[in-house]
């Protein structure tokens, strides 16, 4: 009866084992369907939404090609990957890039570390004024170098407008002057209004440069002269104020912007379009057209000035410092916006003209020669404060031009590592 | 990094470059018609 005893004890044993091995298999089974299930309607859901993204992005795109873009593209619209992206220290990063390659490089390292940049980036060694490699001590020396007088013949004519650097051309057009809206790439634009800023900015901060270049009033007279640029504060640039009352569309089919359109643009770009001699003296049919030019990292990093023309106002807006590659301006809506960037804007003779240099990752560090005091992503910035405008005006260059004159070809400035 | 004009012209205005060509500083990116000139 003890053998049996035991003999029962150790089957109820065995049955109780199986059990609990049946009831951790069928719980392991069940986590598994639980995987599976919650799996699945990831995936079921992912697509919808996928699928329905997709969708309103066709009718975003059908809707600009109607002319009635209703939407804005927001930035993290794109995908989780950009949005991954703009979390990065991007600022912080190229600041500790541009403080790492400002470190003396032993003279051996030199040849070798430029001639595999060069290859890598394209550099063309044979146009650089100095040619002796050794004598960049460090990255930062040798993106910046100069290159021979000579190797940049500017085109001439007055009416020509040159490039202002090296680079590559990523967009030209018309900006078009009802909605002020500029194309990134087809389909895609941002606004000129926020790329440029209005004297009407909120967050505004402003301040006078303390160039004195009023000894040179007799070379400014001429510049005007030869440029029919008007003097500031002559009586021909006291304009009668407008006052725009809409009137609806009276016409019919419109093919061209009409003057007044770009007036009206322009003014709210500038206070001072019309009392600082901003717009032009002889009146024309105009239009305001834009390029972009891409800088790659093997090209000449300094800019030149396209025209004969007069820098009047500088705004400055700390921002962020994404990639401006090509890849990254078709696929990052209001890049340029986001992306920390100087606006300068002035005149020409036939009326407004501005230049922006917008930095990008390891390369906003942007120089202006003629504003010494004036740097960009650096600690010694006192322009720190996002989604704020740092206007600085050039009045004191010239009491003549009312600002800072330049000359074609000469150079502005330029962008550094960092 | 990039650079970005925005400049107010005559309707004659022509860009003597496309989008994707490469350029160098100093070389003409567009002219103004000639018929405009006074």
């Amino acid at each position: 009866s003890t053998r049996l005893f035991v003999q029962q004890r150790r089957s109820s044993g065995e049955i109780v084992d199986r059990a609990k091995a049946a009831a951790a298999n069928s719980g392991r089974k069940q986590v598994s369907m639980k995987w599976v299930v919650l799996t699945s309607f990831t995936i079921v859901l992912g697509t919808i939404l996928l699928v329905s993204r997709n969708d309103s992005t066709e009718e975003d795109a059908t809707e600009g090609k109607k002319g009635r873009r209703t939407r804005k593209i927001k930035i993290f619209n794109n995908n989780w990957l950009f949005f991954c992206y703009s979390t990065l220290p991007l600022n912080a990063m190229s600041r500790l890039w541009g403080q790492v390659n400002s470190l003396t490089l032993p003279i051996w390292v030199r040849p070798w570390g430029y001639r595999l940049y060069s290859f890598l980036f394209g550099v063309n060694l044979d146009e650089m004024e100095d040619p002796d490699l050794t004598h960049y001590a460090n990255l930062s020396e040798f993106f910046y170098r100069n290159i021979k007088p000579g190797t940049r013949p500017v085109a001439q004519g007055e009416d020509v407008i040159a490039s202002p650097s090296d680079g590559k051309i990523l967009q030209v057009g018309i900006i078009n002057s009802e909605t002020g809206e500029i194309e990134q790439v087809k389909g895609m634009t941002y606004s000129i209004k926020e790329f440029l800023g209005t004297h009407s900015h909120p967050l505004m901060s402003k301040s006078a440069s303390s160039l004195d270049l009023t000894s040179d009033e007799e070379k400014h007279r001429e510049f005007a002269r030869v440029n029919r640029i008007q003097l500031a504060g002559s009586e021909d640039t006291e304009q009668p104020l407008l006052n725009f009352k809409n009137e609806g569309d009276q016409s019919v089919r419109e093919f061209k912007p009409s003057v007044s359109k770009n007036i009206h643009l322009l003014s709210q770009l500038s206070l001072n379009y019309f009392s600082n001699g901003f717009s032009c003296s002889e009146p024309h049919d105009t239009e305001l057209f834009f390029a972009v030019i891409y800088l790659a990292p093997g090209d000449y990093h300094h800019f030149h000035s396209p025209v004969d023309w007069v820098c009047k106002v500088r705004r400055h807006f700390p921002g962020d410092l994404f990639s401006v590659a090509p890849y990254f301006q078709r696929n990052f809506p209001n890049l340029f916006v986001l992306n920390e960037r100087v606006a300068l804007l002035g005149s020409w003779k036939y009326g407004f003209f501005s230049m922006t240099p917008v930095g990008a990752t390891n390369v906003g560090s942007i120089k202006l020669n003629f504003d010494q005091e004036f740097v960009t992503n650096s600690k010694s910035d006192k322009h720190l404060e996002p989604h704020t405008c740092y206007q600085a005006v050039y009045e004191n260059a010239s009491k003549i031009l009312g600002g800072m004159p330049l000359v074609k070809g000469e150079e502005m400035g330029g962008f550094e590592l960092g | 990094s990039t650079v970005v004009l925005c400049f107010e012209a005559p309707t004659e205005f022509k860009f003597d470059v496309r989008v994707g060509d490469k350029v160098k500083m100093g070389q003409k990116l567009g002219i103004i018609g000639k018929n405009d000139l006074k």
